[in-house]
């Protein structure tokens, strides 16, 4: 299965 | 006061055009440089980033640093007003809560303004890193969006892999599978056709293909897209907006549980 992960997992938030 | 303008509408509508399908509504960061707008699209997983430059406004005014947020749906009411050959300008106090876009007829005979309520949103800024990416793809946007357009029919997630010999996009589900393979080109008359490839390292990487549809409304915006990618970080799909800036799409990949 693949898996769809969020944005926030590689840049962190400013 | 802040005040922007462009001789005509067609390239705003094209911008709201390529956002307004991922975000219901974004804040437009002004500053003497420009204006920025960075938004995730509400599941998350992709991310829009627009530069306008102030040097790319045929006139730009910013006193104060300014953000502005605006419903998206609201804003491409508004632009359809307008012709697209008409000037556009848009206004605002410091402080304001409505922000006015203007249109002019290029005779100046028929001028119209509509204020807009802006909204308060909650800024979730992400400090993207400047990445050096292992393989960088450029190529004709139409033809990005055909290949988009043709594989989201066979499967929900498009994959890509990029060697030094080409870029192949592949797809597969119950109906078969498709694979489109683009060699990179040589001579081209036209550098508008050509496909370069940069590699540092070759990739295999998988997309939703919901997701790059949405990017390619994009296209009227530039001839040539370009794709950045590296194994494990999200893909950024860059169309540029001649002399006015950039719009770039961050897409996370699909992962292996």
């Amino acid at each position: 299965f693949l898996s769809q992960t969020a944005m926030e997992t590689f840049y962190a938030t400013r | 006061m802040f005040e922007a303008r462009l001789n005509n509408a067609t390239t705003l509508k094209k911008i709201l055009d390529a956002i307004k399908d991922l975000l219901n509504e974004g804040t437009f960061d002004c500053s003497d440089s420009g204006i920025q707008l960075q938004a995730m699209d509400n599941s998350h997983v992709s991310l829009v980033s627009l530069t306008l430059r102030s040097d790319g406004f045929d006139k730009f005014r910013c006193d104060r640093n300014l953000s502005m947020g605006m419903n998206l749906g609201s804003m491409a009411k508004i632009l359809k007003c307008a012709n697209n050959d008409d000037t556009v300008t848009i206004k605002a106090q410091d402080n304001a809560d409505t922000v006015t876009f203007m249109f002019e007829s290029q005779n100046q005979e028929k001028v119209s303004d509509y204020e807009m309520k802006l909204m308060n949103l909650d800024q979730e800024h992400l400090g993207i890193p400047e990445t050096d990416y292992s393989c960088v793809v450029r190529m004709p946007a139409m033809e990005f969006a055909r290949i988009c357009r043709d594989l989201a029919q066979f499967s929900e997630s498009v994959v890509i892999c990029c060697t030094k010999e080409g870029v192949k996009f592949s797809a597969s589900g119950d109906v078969g599978s498709a694979n489109v393979k683009l060699a990179q080109t040589f001579n081209v008359d036209k550098e508008e056709e050509a496909i370069v490839i940069e590699m540092q390292e070759p990739v295999v990487l998988t997309f939703a293909c919901r997701y790059l549809n949405a990017f390619t409304k994009a296209t009227p915006l530039s001839n040539q897209v370009q794709l950045s990618m590296s194994a494990d970080v999200p893909l950024v799909v860059e169309y540029r907006i001649a002399e006015l800036g950039h719009i770039r799409y961050y897409l996370a990949p699909k992962i292996e549980d």
